[in-house]
């Protein structure tokens, strides 16, 4: 069982310090409390933001804590790899610089795999190949609009 | 491998029968707060039985059915989602081999269904070059395609049933999964990312988040 | 005690009232769950979106739950009014027609007090008077620059 | 009234003394994730004694000297923040009976400063008419300003020591708390809301909601 997590861990750590490096232009990595006996202690996500001090999860601000987290999932992915990835508003902490590096990174995995993303953030709707309309009128059910099937410019 | 189209009837703030066509790449869904758009995902989760009615923001099951439906109705109310899935480039899955392992399983519970799944899904061919079509014994399955569906019915006295289909032939969830993880969608693998979910990682104590790796592995 | 509790609480569900009906074009109101004793229970939000059936907090969407929270926020505000109010970041949720509305409101309100909104969003930064920009190049102190004293178009 | 500067010196990512001059009405503090936005609200909070270390997202007082001081310095290190208010306009504060209230606290603790504050706080003048300011015994007080300053120090071994001051004078919190009401300013009064303040009172419970009535109450 050890050795099982053990090779889970390095790999995920791996992805990890690739993603995390992409997505902010920083070091991180992954750290266990007692790496000897990683059942006895918890994890930890560490990030060097380039240009500051090693830090913790606890003393980021709320957008880097937001790109450590989303690196650590997407670290968790990379690991066991899938058809599709459906993400709901992850971009919500993020300044208009950072969404856009997330969204050219989703559009770069899109060639391997099917990404369906729920965004109100405007970077991430003009990344993207094509944009789904959600609306509700007063009352009304829930229509799906502007189904653009062809490659689209934003629409927003 | 993508999905192709979700459909959606009844299901939460969708009233009648949705069609939602899909295509692979990157899709953005956008519109304005209450619009439904988380619902959407939900209903992505609810079909493959990948979260439980807390993961989709219910109380209970019957909660997920179009309010305006269950308070208009006076018989029992049915709510159902359709996934189907492209399987256009799945040759990969390793062909023959699959189809004596699921027959050991398919034929324990005497499911016709699963080996049904079975032949779509194991000897899918990879795409033939063009012309030559006319050969592959497997040209019959033009459409490659792989749906899973999820009825829920709800009596006025608020008892339900929830079933599982695979093209169209009913399956339970346990075999649901075991496709799925051959498909490479796995429950806990992270690929549905809920509103929510990553101030949830922030939040959580680092045992939590080392657990989290435990179910990988 | 429960003379001053009923008080203040009928303040502020009136307020809570006006100002949900501004935000979100629906009816809301404060629910105690045990309006004879207050003591002995909880207080819910409730709301009733243009259109849609009254629902708790727990059952609406991310940005409906922001909109009923920060009218809780703003009703308890007006309960107590302040010279000064500062906001981190408290339109994150909304999209961006709720954005523009919460602008809106917050732009009436600053013709009494002072309000010192921290935001990433577009509408917020276009209605607000003027903007102070804050960066941190790499390694180095924080940064305040563009402190536009005069009334200003928006910057971004 | 309104804040008419900020000033950080040392305070968490500000190094060196750094003016913030504020306006009255609808101002944005915009810019890149991890800039020092939400750090420039914690300088208010601390300042004017509205937080514990937690609520500035510190585990201890000290970690909110700027690391680069406390890494580089043998001796002891400051961190310190004034927030300078602008009183014109307050006139309505009630004037003389003021003075009456607060002196009979002030000579109770001896401290000189508090008598000092009020002489600025109560008798601040409705602003006169144009052109009559010769006659007003207050004239002199042209700027109208109160200020607040709070002085964090911190010695090599880790221990501290922090200080509240109004307009230069030391103080103590609770006479800095007796002030700040007088001026509309409560600890509790839900002017100051951080970040993911909306998203805590989303997840408390039905209880908890209802206290924060109780303490309005
Ligand atoms: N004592 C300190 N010395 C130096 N830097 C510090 C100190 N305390 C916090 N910081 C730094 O301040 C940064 C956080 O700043 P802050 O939380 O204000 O960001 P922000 O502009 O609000 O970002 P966001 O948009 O992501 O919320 C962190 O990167 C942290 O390392
Ligand atoms: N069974 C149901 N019948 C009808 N409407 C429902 C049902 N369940 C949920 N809803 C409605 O769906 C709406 C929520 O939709 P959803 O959470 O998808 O919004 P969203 O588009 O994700 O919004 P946001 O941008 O704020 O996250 C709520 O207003 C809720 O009332
Ligand atoms: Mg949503
Ligand atoms: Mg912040």
């Amino acid at each position: 069982r050890q050795q099982a997590f053990k090779e889970a861990f390095d790999a995920v750590n791996i992805n990890f310090q690739a993603i995390f490096a992409e997505l902010s232009d920083g070091d991180g990595h992954l750290q266990l409390d007692d790496a000897n006996d990683p059942f006895n202690g918890g994890l930890n996500l560490v990030a060097h933001p380039k240009g500051k001090p090693v830090q913790r999860l606890a003393s980021m601000s709320g957008g880097e804590k937001s790109l450590t987290a989303l690196s650590f999932i997407f670290a968790l992915q990379r690991y066991r790899p899938s058809p599709f990835y459906a993400f709901d508003e992850v971009d919500m902490f993020l300044d208009g610089a950072n969404v856009e590096r997330l969204a050219r990174m989703i559009k770069q995995q899109a060639k391997q795999a099917q990404f369906i993303v729920v965004s109100l953030r405007r970077p991430m709707i003009e990344s993207s190949e094509r944009t789904i309309g959600v609306t509700q009128a007063r009352g009304a059910f829930t229509q799906v609009l502007g189904i653009d099937l062809l490659p689209q410019s934003a629409s927003v | 491998m993508y999905i192709k189209r979700l459909e959606l009837s009844n299901f939460k703030s969708f009233g009648g029968t949705t069609p939602v066509p899909l295509l692979p790449g990157f899709t953005v869904i956008s519109g304005p707060n209450g619009s439904g758009k988380s619902n959407l995902i939900d209903a992505l989760l609810f079909c493959l039985g990948l979260a439980g009615s807390k993961g989709m923001r219910a109380e209970r099951l019957p909660d997920l059915v179009n309010h305006t439906q269950t308070s208009r109705s006076r018989s029992t109310v049915e709510a159902s989602v359709t996934v189907t899935f492209d399987l256009v480039g799945m040759g990969g899955m390793g062909g023959g081999q699959q189809l004596e392992t699921v027959n050991g399983n398919g034929n324990g519970n005497g499911k016709n269904a699963v080996s049904a799944v079975d032949t779509t899904l194991t000897v899918v061919p990879d795409p033939l070059p063009e012309g030559d079509t006319a050969s592959s014994p497997f040209s019959l399955h033009a459409s490659l395609e792989w749906s899973v569906t999820r009825k829920l019915r709800v009596t006025q006295q608020g008892t339900y049933t929830s079933n599982y289909y695979i093209n169209g032939q009913p399956c339970t969830l346990t075999e649901l999964h075991e496709e799925l993880n051959r498909l490479r969608v796995y429950p806990e693998g992270y690929n549905v990312v809920l509103q929510g979910d990553v101030t949830r990682i922030i939040s959580m104590n680092s045992r939590e988040r080392r657990e989290i790796i435990d179910e990988l592995a």
